[in-house]
């Protein structure tokens, strides 16, 4: 399963 | 992270340190409304649920934990702090608050990127946090004027997340598959929420008066 880019913004 | 991206967190932290800078310095918080100061405390709440899992970077950290603190510390002040509790205006700051909260946590259910207990938490607030000035500018149509520091503060959370719409244009056309469907339409719906502010902000920057 594709790693979710992790949220990087506010 | 991209120069608009800076700018809107910037632009956010400066909205904070203003409100933070009146209710702190001169004790009033005549114009606030408590209501949108409570629901952002809930947007960061549920959006920054992932502090300690997930680390980013210490600039995101760090931020987080500033709009986490002041946040907080606002409701708190405005709820607690007797002399700033004083200036507040409860009988107008009526807005139905929490009826914005359910519809908000419906639809996080509803659409979402993933379905676990963060996401939808995490797309919860990105809806709350659209709909979260609206008791705000409720309050600020029924005391018509109000003083230029809660006009600032106004402005400038109204400007940050427009700031955000340049980030996601630019890593859009910079980063492959950058989509993000729900954060750009919750972005879009906050931004166009302030358009009639804007316009009202702006004439008082050429006509040199209060915030009728």
């Amino acid at each position: 399963e594709e790693e979710t880019p992790t949220k990087d913004e506010l | 992270m991209n120069i608009f991206r800076l700018a809107g967190d910037m632009t956010h932290l400066a909205s904070v340190l203003v409100l933070l800078l009146k209710i702190h310095t001169i004790k009033s918080c005549a114009g606030v409304s408590l209501r949108t100061q409570e629901l952002y405390a809930i947007v960061f709440a549920t959006r920054y649920l992932d502090i300690f899992t997930s680390f980013v970077s210490v600039y995101n950290t760090f931020m987080k934990l500033v709009f986490l603190g002041s946040s907080f510390s606002i409701v708190w002040y405005m709820r607690y702090h007797k002399a700033v509790h004083r200036t507040y205006d409860r009988e107008q700051d009526t807005f139905r608050h929490w009826f914005l909260v359910l519809p908000c946590l419906v639809l996080a259910l509803l659409i979402h990127e993933k379905f676990t207990f963060l996401e939808v938490l995490w797309t919860f607030s990105l809806y709350l946090e659209a709909v979260a000035i609206l008791p705000q500018l409720v309050l600020l149509q029924r005391t018509r004027n109000i003083d230029n520091l809660t006009g600032q503060y106004i402005f400038l959370l109204g400007g940050y997340r427009g700031l955000y719409i340049l980030n996601w244009i630019y890593r859009y056309f910079t980063e492959p598959h950058f989509v993000h469907w729900i954060t750009w339409i919750a972005g879009l719906v906050q931004t166009l929420l302030y358009a009639d502010f804007f316009y009202y902000y702006f004439l008082r920057f050429i006509g040199g008066r209060g915030v009728e």
